[in-house]
């Protein structure tokens, strides 16, 4: 009997990943190997980053996939010299309104998911909070990995590949962002998951006891165990020459905590020193974080 | 903690499209 009930865990959470998440493992791996009929749109610097963003704006507007190609000859305006420093400075602010906006879709994705997740709506409403204020950046960073390659990073749901090169390019705070993004990506992208077993690490992240100020703690950890414990199981079947990949994965989740971490000093440092605001649901999960 | 998060309690307690975010 317990080895039906992880198989309807494992085929629960599975279902409520793909329902709930745009983007996922096998459909981002697709286009970044070059499998899709439309190539991504490769924005490698500010004028090509200028050119998506008008693109990928007409057709968010349209409610239209986006086609940066067609669009790129429309509005191809080059900054004269003098202002390319002000332009400059108002993309990388543009970028990170960007981002910002991709967090806030993911946040909203993760909470679907996690309510998706058996259990999960029975904890205390409070303790759903916590765990989602406490998991969705490691989540996220997790989900982030499966959409880069050691090059770059897909964007605009598959439409856009930004590079690691410009990324690194950009003025300090905002070349720090995506660099230790990419190196988890290398090291957790050589455990070669797939969209099954990232679904469980996903629920295993969010679920999990040891967060700050959960109330009802015993009731969390017994959901948390039998999701880590699916998972293990469902690892060994899916992954039957890797007998290390488990331990492995758990040892991940240290990772994960230390990106959010660093992750959320550069965000307040950002917040100060280019006087941006922070979309309000990311106010709320930075704020006394740790 | 409901006052400190009212976006995360709504975004729990409501199905969402990505609402007014």
């Amino acid at each position: 009997p317990m080895l039906a009930d992880h198989k309807i865990l494992v085929g629960q959470i599975h279902e409520a990943y793909m329902k709930n998440f745009n983007m996922n493992k096998a459909k981002a791996r697709l286009i970044l190997t070059g499998k899709t009929s439309k190539p991504p749109f490769i924005i490698h610097d500010m004028e090509t980053f200028q050119l998506a963003e008008r693109t990928f704006a007409v057709h968010m507007l349209n409610d239209d996939c986006p086609e940066p190609e067609s669009g790129l000859q429309a509005g191809a305006v080059i900054p004269a010299a003098g202002c390319r420093e002000l332009q400059q400075r108002e993309a990388e602010a543009r970028l990170f309104h960007c981002c910002q906006s991709t967090s806030v879709e993911t946040v909203t994705e993760l909470t679907e998911f996690a309510k998706a997740v058996p259990g999960f709506q029975s904890l205390n409403l409070n303790d759903q909070v916590t765990l989602l204020k406490y998991g969705v950046y490691e989540a996220l960073f997790t989900l982030l990995a499966s959409c880069m390659n050691k090059d770059g990073l897909l964007v605009a749901r598959g439409g856009g590949f930004i590079t690691r090169e410009f990324l690194k390019s950009l003025r300090r705070p905002f070349s720090d962002m995506m660099e230790p993004k990419f190196q988890f990506a290398t090291r957790f992208n050589s455990l070669e998951l797939n969209d099954s077993d990232l679904a469980l690490f996903v629920a295993a992240i969010i679920c999990c006891g040891d967060r700050p100020g959960l109330v009802e703690v015993p009731l969390v950890e017994q959901l948390q165990e039998s999701i880590v414990q699916a998972l293990q199981l469902h690892l060994l079947a899916n992954h039957p020459d890797d007998t290390f990949l488990f331990p492995r994965l758990l040892q991940k989740l240290a990772d994960l905590r230390e990106l959010v971490t660093e992750h959320a000093q550069l965000v307040q440092e950002i917040e100060t020193s280019e006087d941006t605001s922070l979309h309000p649901l990311l106010q709320e999960i930075y704020r006394d974080m740790y | 903690l409901k006052d400190k998060h009212k976006i995360l309690h709504q975004l729990l307690q409501n199905s969402t499209s990505p609402v007014d975010l």
